[in-house]
């Protein structure tokens, strides 16, 4: 934090965006800044409104060399941009220096990554020693954007000045087993209301993925596991979008966007991730919802939206006559699902709260659960 | 006597720590002239504060690691020295 301890005395703030860059579109900087203050939104009870004239919280700034603070930009490279900590006036504002090229991507300087850390000081937060945390004084061109997430320095710190957001549960997972301690933020294991990214088997125990955590559920111990997803899969994004394992291959496929992984155990396998139109998607689709493997048949179900696929194991390829509508032949799943997994000849659906079993030899749904019934809740 | 003491008398990277020091670190100006000679106390301090900043390793001396991290591109968020 800054000398003093500066920080702002409301959790409302306001914001504009005095003048463009014209490197960008307007609506690429709009975006940038929106989701950088995102970034900072989601881990405190602040929110931010963008307002068009007037004197805002944070004014937001592009200018070359010296305009009037006296601490002049210095043409291209070096200095980037610069902020100060809360307070009026020119407290709280943002300055950017045109003379860099600023992009949407990594060809030029990356404007959210710039611009989340420097919303970062005009919210009270001064500079981390920790390279990967986002407060970091020095730009890393290498910071993956589709992966991007504030690290655990810039929550504390932002944290220490305005607490966790209000929608946190204050109840962490329980269990002697538990491995990551309950922090803000944190799903609650047996809140009513859970819902899974993805759900899948692993040699023989069965992991639920929520955000960028997942539970281990293992016949040999009492309680589930918690754990971060990165602690076993450094590489790997939060917020799976589906994963399922195939038995005879040793391996689990995750999926995030249009990417897929291949784990064996805690490796994962090189030559990956992989676009997921490789197995012969559409190139429309953006995204898979959730995907199970059925060990007996050697097929494999991609659920997406209202449909589905097949793959067939054997030979490699999707099946004809392919998408299928998901209500046709998973009657009352549906329409869309957000998880499943296979285990004692069952389908288990994740949708929202609700768990389905599904009978795949009698076609029908056999019990409705709730979703965390499998974490003894 | 260094071989080399009339290059590094040139050196130009006097010029850019002494810059990088004042502007991020609060080197006071009386002391810039310390910046030639290295080993001066006010001077390696303020390169043993920049290193634990940046997370790298505290030695006081302008190694390779150090000079390049100065080199790469940066938020200068006003010196807050001068906001106390």
């Amino acid at each position: 934090t800054f000398p003093g301890l500066p920080k702002w005395r409301k959790t409302h703030l306001t914001y504009r965006i005095v003048n463009y860059t014209l490197d960008l579109p307007r609506e690429a900087v709009d975006s940038a800044f929106e989701k950088a203050l995102k970034a900072w939104e989601e881990v405190t009870p602040l929110t931010f409104s963008k307002i068009y004239e007037g004197e805002a919280d944070i004014m937001i700034f592009f200018a070359v060399r010296e305009r009037g603070d006296f601490i002049p930009f210095d043409g291209s490279g070096n200095v980037l941009a610069h902020a100060y900590p809360p307070g009026p006036g020119v407290d709280g504002d943002v300055h950017f220096d045109d003379d860099e090229l600023w992009r949407e991507d990594k060809s030029g300087t990356n404007l959210f990554l710039v611009a989340a850390h420097e919303f970062g000081h005009s919210l009270g937060l001064y500079h981390l020693a920790d390279p990967t945390a986002l407060m970091y004084p020095v730009y890393n061109p290498l910071t993956d954007l589709t992966r991007f997430r504030l690290a655990q320095d810039d929550v504390n710190g932002i944290q220490s000045l305005y607490g966790p957001p209000p929608t946190s549960s204050p109840d962490g997972p329980a269990g002697p087993t538990e491995s990551v301690p309950p922090e803000p933020g944190t799903p609650a294991m047996c809140d009513p209301a859970l819902s899974f990214d993805a759900v899948s088997s692993l040699r023989g125990e069965i992991l639920f993925f929520k955000d960028r955590y997942f539970w281990r559920r293992s016949r040999w111990y009492l309680e589930p596991e918690f754990h971060l997803i990165s602690t076993f899969w450094p590489s790997l994004p939060s917020g799976l979008d589906a994963a399922y394992e195939v038995n005879n291959k040793d391996t689990v496929f995750v999926f995030k966007g249009n990417h897929f992984w291949a784990l064996r155990g805690t490796e994962v396998q090189a030559g990956y991730p992989k676009d997921i139109h490789t197995p012969g998607f559409p190139p429309a689709l953006g995204k898979i919802d959730a995907a199970v493997s059925d060990e007996e048949k050697k097929k494999t179900y991609f659920f997406v939206e209202d449909k589905y696929w097949r793959f067939d194991e054997n030979s490699q390829s999707m099946e004809r006559g392919f998408p299928r509508q998901i209500a046709d032949d998973f009657p009352r799943v549906g329409p869309k699902v957000d998880a499943v997994f296979q285990e004692f000849g069952f389908f288990y659906f994740f949708r929202g709260p609700l768990q389905f079993e599904f009978d795949p030899n009698a076609k029908m749904v056999t019990h409705v659960l709730k979703s965390n019934n499998w974490l003894y809740c | 006597y260094p071989l080399n003491g009339a290059v590094r008398e040139k050196d130009p990277s006097t010029d850019l720590v002494q810059v990088h020091l004042e502007n991020y670190y609060d080197l006071a100006k009386d002391v810039k002239q310390c910046v030639r000679r290295r080993h001066s106390g006010p001077v390696v301090k303020k390169i043993r504060e920049m290193q634990k900043c940046l997370g790298l390793e505290v030695t006081g001396k302008l190694d390779a690691d150090t000079l390049a991290m100065i080199r790469r591109p940066r938020c200068g968020v006003p010196n807050v020295g001068q906001f106390t």
